[in-house]
């Protein structure tokens, strides 16, 4: 059941954005954080073949079937996190980057991922002032299920509440801040260990910017509909 | 035949300081490539990586996380964006077969490049946090290696850092959209050519008339997790002149214990 064929046609020189029917799973392994269950991944693979050419394209995602909710508790002011509906005690660890020269490499992410979860933690924050991580970083996280607060590229200090003020519009080019960060959650959206995008670190990105995240990285209300069987 | 698949670049990459090199993208990929030499400015470079990177391997300055060696090493706020703009250069064979397609991926450059391959040339725009797909199909060389040369200029506005330091220097480099910790925070030291380089993979991909780009994976859940829905959408652009009929394929397979799968 896990197995499913779809044709498209293809202008010549065009591209299209092909939506599948969706896949049914009956009771798939679901992916827990650490601590609270197995990190179950399936690898999902897509493949296009070309009549008369053959296998064009491959593309591989080791992807994990969680659901990860998160929001404002009205008594506490904090933010409460459900995975697959149960709520969770977050236990985090602060994360600028592996190597102020960017010397990033997979067996150092995987030491210090797998330290963290050794640690018993079960989230790591990347911090605004650093790197949107790599895919590599994301991948452990996947495997030793930390779940990953990525925070974009706004600091308090730098944009608008440092000593000197500055910059309190953020930087010069606000498209271009989009273009990357649209990019960036484009490399990074399979993780089922991405759990919370972030504007920045003790800061509210400039309000364009803010407003075109938020509305960008909200649930698709095709995701909101309940699918009758 | 080229392999449909992802490649890495990830070796036999130079590098050289800019203002050291005489000729431009153009001669370096075609008449005059990049060698190594007593009198060469060319050293063996560090791929991904960055500018700093290359120059520690090279053991041409201390490492800055050791001691005061930091203070040693020049600024870029007093040596100038060009005296970080480098050159980085490797070479790569790949004999695509006829309706094959050729992509030239880097997944990260800090913070805008120029690319040269075989002659040709072709300017990445800035930003630290962006991917660069480039068709290269029609300026590959089928029978002999393909000559690749990429200038990285630093971020626009790399700042200046005060003498008291302090967190993230002036804050110039806030006007880019970069890192920041890079001007120096208070648990870092700051990095002297701001983390200029291709600091992340650079691959090429072979793939047929029609390639898959970016696709997005959603699961929802219904009757308490019971029954479980794969929602897939993906880009797919026809590279061919003509209209592409195509089947494709998703498959979902668990990798159970001791390497038994489950599709």
């Amino acid at each position: 059941e896990h197995l499913h064929t779809e044709n498209v046609l293809i202008p010549a020189r065009g591209n299209i954005h092909h939506t599948f029917k969706p896949l049914y799973l009956y009771k798939p392994e679901l992916w827990w954080p650490n601590g609270m269950g197995k990190q179950n991944l399936y690898d999902v693979l897509i493949t296009v073949a070309v009549k008369e050419f053959g296998e064009s394209d491959s593309w591989m995602q080791p992807f994990g079937f969680r659901k990860i909710e998160s929001d404002i508790d009205s008594v506490t002011g904090g933010r409460l996190f459900k995975i697959n509906g149960e709520p969770i005690f977050i236990r985090g660890g602060n994360w600028i980057l592996s190597d102020g020269l960017l010397r990033l490499s997979k067996e150092r992410y995987r030491t210090d991922i797998k330290f963290h979860a050794d640690m018993n933690m079960n989230m790591i924050r990347c911090w605004g002032g650093g790197l949107a991580e790599r895919p590599e970083f994301y991948h452990f996280c996947d495997v030793y299920g930390l779940l990953v607060w990525q925070e974009f590229w706004i600091t308090g200090d730098v944009d608008g509440r440092g000593d000197p003020v500055s910059n309190p519009n953020g930087p010069l080019d606000h498209d271009l801040f989009l273009l990357c960060a649209r990019d960036t959650i484009k490399l990074l959206r399979n993780h089922p260990s991405l759990a919370l995008w972030v504007g920045g670190n003790e800061q509210v990105p400039p309000e364009d910017i803010n407003e075109a995240l938020k509305q960008d990285l909200r649930l698709h209300p095709y995701f909101t509909t309940q699918l009758l069987p | 035949m080229a392999q449909i698949g992802k490649t890495l670049l990830d070796s036999g990459w130079l590098a050289a300081r800019s203002t050291e090199v005489n000729d431009d993208g153009e001669k370096l990929t075609t008449t005059n490539p990049p060698s190594l030499g007593p009198k060469s400015p060319w050293m063996e470079a560090a791929v991904p990586g960055t500018v700093l990177g290359t120059l520690l391997k090279n053991k041409s300055i201390p490492d800055p996380f050791y001691g005061l060696e930091n203070e040693t090493i020049t600024d870029i706020a007093d040596s100038g964006r060009d005296y970080y703009t480098f050159w980085f250069s490797t070479q790569f064979h790949c004999k695509r077969l006829l309706n094959q397609y050729v992509h030239l991926n880097f997944r990260a450059i800090n913070y805008s490049a120029e690319v040269y391959l075989n002659g040709h040339e072709i300017v990445l725009p800035k930003g630290m946090f962006r991917r660069h797909t480039l068709d290269v199909t029609d300026i590959l060389r089928p029978d002999s290696d393909n000559l690749l040369a990429v200038i990285v200029h630093p971020p626009d506005h790399p700042g200046t850092i005060p003498p008291q330091g302090g967190q993230g220097g002036d804050h110039e480099i806030g006007k880019d959209v970069a890192a920041q910790y890079v001007e120096g925070w208070d648990w870092i030291c700051p990095i002297r050519d701001r983390n200029t380089g291709i600091w992340d993979e650079v691959s090429i991909s072979v793939t047929g008339p029609v390639r898959i780009i970016d696709p997005h994976l959603v699961s929802t859940f219904y009757d308490d997790y019971e029954r479980a829905y794969l929602h897939v959408t993906a880009e797919l652009e026809n590279k061919s002149t003509w209209n592409a009929e195509c089947s494709v394929n998703i498959q979902v397979t668990a990798e159970l214990e001791n390497g038994v799968c489950l599709v």
